[in-house]
């Protein structure tokens, strides 16, 4: 499979911009995390596109920023639980 | 509240990415 460029992704859409990175870092994270790789990837997607093309071109930059956002997200998930008693 | 019960978005394979509200044109 060939890298994804930053012109490649300029000549789609914002909308499939956001497809076609997220279809890169699924497997990427799901490789780490199989159960929370849709939720990890979409909260990824709200990072912007010029530094998802560099975390994709590195993988422990990208690796340390998949522990973030599960760190984030199992933060809320307690958070979430717990507010309903 | 329940505001944030949906959040964060799940990105699905081979379906178009629904994370963010669509613009209208």
């Amino acid at each position: 499979q060939e890298p994804l460029t930053a012109s490649m992704l300029a000549a789609a859409p914002p909308q499939e911009q956001k497809q076609m990175l997220g279809e890169r870092l699924y497997p990427l994270i799901l490789a780490m995390h199989p159960s929370l790789a849709g939720k990890i990837t979409g909260m990824l997607l709200e990072i912007d596109n010029s530094e998802l093309l560099l975390l994709l071109e590195s993988p422990e930059s990208l690796h340390s920023k998949i522990e973030e956002a599960v760190a984030v997200l199992q933060a809320h998930q307690i958070s979430e639980s717990t507010h309903k008693s | 509240g329940s505001s944030s019960v949906n959040w964060p978005p799940e990105f699905r394979p081979g379906e178009p990415w629904k994370g963010y509200p669509n613009i209208d044109p």
